[in-house]
């Protein structure tokens, strides 16, 4: 669809300027603006070179993290993300924060949202349990990295294993994991092992 | 807890590359 705003600045967001969507076009095309079937697609070229130039990624890295209570992942991804000056959002089971700034009131899925759609951060850290997946399921669908601790043990075996299969299918690059954790490792084998990586202390 | 934290640095530095972040 095509959604018709009003604002009198269109380079500042919607709740500073108090713009207004005035119509809702359910076939939509900014090529009727200038209507020439030779340069049909012209528009459009020119809206998504300026969104997503050549080159550049246009997703911003997210990683997911399946482990209870504080967690050290969290921690050390957090301070990678920091060393190269990213603005990190993060949701942990203890907070939920942008950059310095902590959220309050947000929990759940509203604070993974809370988080994945805010413009500003440049990375995403999301801490889940199996728990809380079981409970609520996922406020996303694709996620660019899950990392996987160890293997969540305070749920029943074969709900952990739908836990791990739900979460594990949104990483589109890498799902990360301690092969060190017998368990988890079996879990592994057993399924489809492509763009599985394991890390091992030994 | 010294190995847990290891690998916890080890699992987000592997991520980071994959992500190809330095």
């Amino acid at each position: 669809a095509g959604v018709d705003f009003l604002t009198n600045d269109i380079t500042k967001p919607y709740w500073e300027t108090g713009g207004k969507i005035c119509e809702v076009n359910i076939q939509a095309g900014i090529d009727g603006m200038s209507p020439d079937p030779e340069n049909s697609g012209f528009h459009f070229e020119q809206v998504f070179s300026l969104m997503f130039p050549e080159g550049t990624r246009t997703a911003i890295p997210m990683v997911v993290i399946l482990e209870d209570g504080p967690s050290k992942t969290v921690a050390a991804l957090n301070d990678v993300f920091k060393s190269q000056n990213l603005m990190v959002g993060r949701k942990t089971t203890t907070e939920v924060s942008i950059g310095n700034n902590l959220l309050v009131d947000v929990m759940g899925n509203a604070a993974s949202e809370a988080v994945l759609w805010n413009p500003m951060i440049d990375a995403a850290i999301i801490q889940e349990t199996a728990k809380s997946i079981e409970a609520y399921g996922l406020a996303y669908s694709v996620s660019e990295c899950v990392i996987l601790p160890r293997m969540p043990s305070n749920n029943d075996p074969e709900t952990v294993k739908k836990i791990l299969s739900t979460l594990t299918q949104t990483a589109v690059q890498a799902v990360v994991y301690n092969t060190d954790d017998k368990q988890l490792s079996d879990w592994v084998r057993s399924n489809d092992q492509e763009r599985y990586y394991p890390v091992s202390l030994t | 807890k010294e190995k847990t934290e290891q690998m916890a640095i080890l699992l987000a530095l592997r991520a980071a590359e994959i992500m190809d972040i330095p």
